[in-house]
């Protein structure tokens, strides 16, 4: 594992631990999306299928397990909790699920990585994880004031995924054993995780650009539609 | 292959 690996892998961690600390401390979940988070325990429960079919390390299996009990545990804060449900922007979380899973569900069938379930279930994932934090992005458009920890929680999940991108790059260029292997895997950069991954990581540069100006000018967060 | 890599990955 290589260190952009581990620190992409630690900034969405340290994502997901800024949004339970915004929800436990402050009992609210204002500014962020339901459907965004319900997409991700969709994203986690599909792609670790293989959790106890696959063994890759201890690591992998321990971060599935806190990835997989995290997300449930937010989107149960937002549903379920009598106190946080309350704050939750409901009417401008109007974003329909089934517009971001039908398509990607259609996508993975049709350029599954093998076919079968697990496989396409897998597939699936990748392809949803990188269109999944659109209704946040929409409600963050919505939201006159952006707190700062809901600002700092978009923020790091973009970070993972630039994080993740140098990842690629770097192993690309440095687990190849034959000398002009990378050319022929470059040709194959049109695959699944890594166009899904760009596409993820460009979403964000709106919110990377107006969150970087507010910082250089020390204002509040705020975007602009 | 790419798919490959991304398998180990989280």
């Amino acid at each position: 594992m290589n260190l952009f690996r581990l620190a992409g892998d630690m900034t969405h961690l340290l994502s997901i631990v800024v949004l339970l600390l915004k929800i436990r401390t402050t009992k609210s979940c204002a500014g962020i999306s339901l459907k965004t988070q319900e997409l991700y325990a969709l994203v986690f429960v599909t792609r670790y299928l293989d959790l106890f079919s696959r063994y890759v390390s201890f690591y992998n299996s321990v971060m599935k397990l806190v990835f997989l009990g995290t997300s449930f545990a937010i989107v149960w804060y937002m549903r379920y909790h009598k106190v946080v449900k309350q704050t939750y922007n409901k009417d401008e979380d109007t974003f329909k699920h089934y517009f971001l899973v039908l398509p990607s569900f259609v996508l993975a069938l049709l350029i599954p990585h093998a076919f079968n379930t697990v496989e396409i279930l897998w597939t699936f994932s990748i392809y949803l994880e990188a269109v999944a934090i659109l209704p946040q992005l929409v409600l963050l458009q919505r939201s006159r004031n952006i707190d700062n920890l809901t600002g700092n929680y978009v923020f790091l999940l973009g970070g993972y995924r630039v994080l993740y991108l140098f990842n690629w790059v770097y192993r690309l260029f440095m687990e190849e054993n034959h000398k002009m292997r990378w050319i022929r895997d470059f040709v194959e950069i049109l695959n699944t995780a890594w166009m899904s991954g760009l596409v993820q990581t460009a979403l964000y540069a709106d919110f990377f650009y107006y969150y970087i100006k507010s910082w250089k000018n020390r204002e509040k967060l705020k975007l602009t539609a | 292959c790419l798919q490959e890599h991304v398998k180990d990955e989280l």
